[in-house]
């Protein structure tokens, strides 16, 4: 499963 | 986005743009280590690849795009258009020393074991010690000019402010993201000594030099 973290920061 | 995040971009698109200029307006890169903006311009290749898979907000792609467009044209005004006046002979620093052990890491330590994520961690433990190539120079010749100064300031308050943003987040949102958060503060805390001369010496109209 995916536990990426969403990359809204810079 | 809060305040820290935003000033945090912002002031990093103030170093980026600082370093730009310095270069253009005097032609010249000397005093800049052109092995730490190799690096960064690898730190944000890595890292928005996901421009070609997500898409998040205007602001963050447009952001993305300046600072991958910058980092390059900052590398080819050094390797390139003003080689003449890039100081090599300082800057000296073993580059296969930071990437070999973080590109490790990065597989070792990381959130999900998949090409994308993998490099940007890698971007992110990279990052955080890009800069040591030029604190290298400065060391090595024990000065710097005003202006490069200034560009390293706000180099390094940026992620300053990002630990703002990450405590405020934390707090106000339930989000943390530890891989970022460490390297983060690893990144401000190579930071501190700088910060020292540049509040020191800098900002009191002296320029910086080391004692040698």
């Amino acid at each position: 499963e995916d536990d990426t973290v969403p990359k809204d920061e810079l | 986005m809060n305040v820290f995040r935003l000033t945090g971009d912002l002031s990093h698109l103030a170093a980026i743009i600082i370093l730009l200029l310095k270069i253009w307006k005097s032609r010249s890169c000397a005093g800049i280590s052109g092995k730490s903006q190799i690096l960064f311009a690898l730190v944000f290749t890595t890292r928005y690849l996901d421009l070609l898979t997500s898409f998040i907000s205007l602001y963050n792609t447009s952001m993305k795009i300046i600072y991958v467009g910058c980092a390059y044209a900052t590398v080819y005004l050094i390797y390139a258009k003003f080689r003449a006046t890039y100081d090599g002979n300082h800057d000296t620093f073993r580059v296969e020393f930071l990437v070999v052990p973080v590109g490790g890491l990065a597989f070792l330590v990381n959130h999900d074991f998949s090409p994308l994520e993998i490099l940007w961690t890698f971007s992110i433990y990279l990052e955080s010690v890009a800069i040591l190539p030029q604190l290298f120079m400065i060391s090595k010749t024990g000065e710097a000019e005003t202006i490069t100064t200034h560009y390293l300031f706000c180099l390094g308050v940026y992620r300053a402010l990002y630990l703002f943003n990450w405590i405020w987040r934390f707090y106000f949102e339930g989000f943390f993201d530890m891989i970022a958060i460490v390297a983060g503060v690893v990144q401000t805390i190579l930071y501190c000594d700088f910060f020292y001369l540049y509040i020191t010496k800098v900002l009191k109209g002296k320029k910086l030099s080391l004692p040698a």
